[in-house]
């Protein structure tokens, strides 16, 4: 099964 | 104190037009080097970050680093007041004695450029907005590819007619676009094309390990609404990181779009 990755699960905050 | 002067009024427009049903709030950054964005969507799942170079305006002043919370539908709205080649004069000279963000404004604006004794004033509020801003490394990519914008388009918008998913794959033979759905499958296969009249309506491929990614074709389409910002689309592809889809604004900058794949659970 595919799930929809987060974008904040790749960059951090600044 | 910060004062733009845009005589191609229609870039701002289409830059608008092309993030604002991603994006409903976002904080513009202005500095003395330009005008940027970043905010992501909703869900969280895309990025759009916007960059306009202060040499690209005919005048830009900006005395201090300011943020402006907009809605951006509703910039979008007054923005359409404007004609395409009407001189766009965003303006915020209050802000150095206006004590919340909240209840401070911008004024817009528009000088027809037909008729010089025409000119339209504006004035939207702006918002307090909590944004976060995340850092975006610079990064190598398994596969860069550049494609005429259109052609991009086109096949976002045939392949989301039959599936609701797009996988790019790039290998040897080329970048493949995938979808299935309940009505059936679809591949469209692009190779590498530098033989064309004009350098925009190539297909340039620079790949450096075969990559394959799975993403929603919803935010795909979505992010084609930059089209009529450039000729060309460069779809950047790591295994490890969001997909980077960038329309170039003509000697000012970009908007790239960034979309978290779909991933094995």
């Amino acid at each position: 099964i595919e799930i929809q990755a987060g974008i904040r699960y790749y960059y951090g905050k600044v | 104190m910060l004062e733009l002067r845009l005589v191609q009024g229609s870039l701002l427009k289409k830059v608008l037009e092309s993030i604002k049903d991603l994006v409903n709030d976002a904080n513009f950054d202005c500095s003395a080097t330009g005008f940027s964005l970043q905010a992501m969507d909703s869900s969280h799942v895309a990025l759009v970050a916007l960059l306009l170079r202060s040499e690209g305006f005919e005048h830009y002043r900006c005395d201090r680093n300011m943020s402006m919370g907009m809605n951006l539908n509703n910039m979008a709205k007054m923005l359409k007041c404007a004609g395409n080649d009407d001189i766009i004069t965003p303006s915020r000279p209050m802000m150095a004695v206006t004590p919340s963000p909240s209840c401070s404004k911008v004024q817009v604006r528009f000088t027809c450029c037909f008729a010089q004794d025409k000119i339209a004033d504006f004035e939207m509020k702006l918002m307090d907005i909590d944004s976060e801003h995340l850092g975006i490394p610079e990064a190598e990519y398994h596969a860069i590819v550049r494609m005429p914008s259109s052609e991009f388009s086109r096949i976002c918008k045939d392949l989301s007619s039959i599936g609701d998913t797009v996988v790019i794959s790039v290998t040897k033979e080329g970048v493949r676009f995938s979808t299935r759905g309940d009505i059936g499958t679809a591949n469209v296969v692009c190779r590498q094309n530098t033989t064309v009249d004009k350098p925009e309506e190539a297909t340039i491929i620079e790949m450096n390990e075969p990559v394959s990614l799975t993403f929603a074709l919803r935010y795909m389409n979505s992010f084609t609404k930059a089209t009529p910002l450039s000729n060309t689309v460069t779809i950047s592809l790591s295994s490890e990181l969001p997909v980077v889809v960038e329309y170039k604004i003509a000697e000012m900058g970009y908007v790239r779009f960034y979309l978290a794949p779909k991933i094995e659970d």
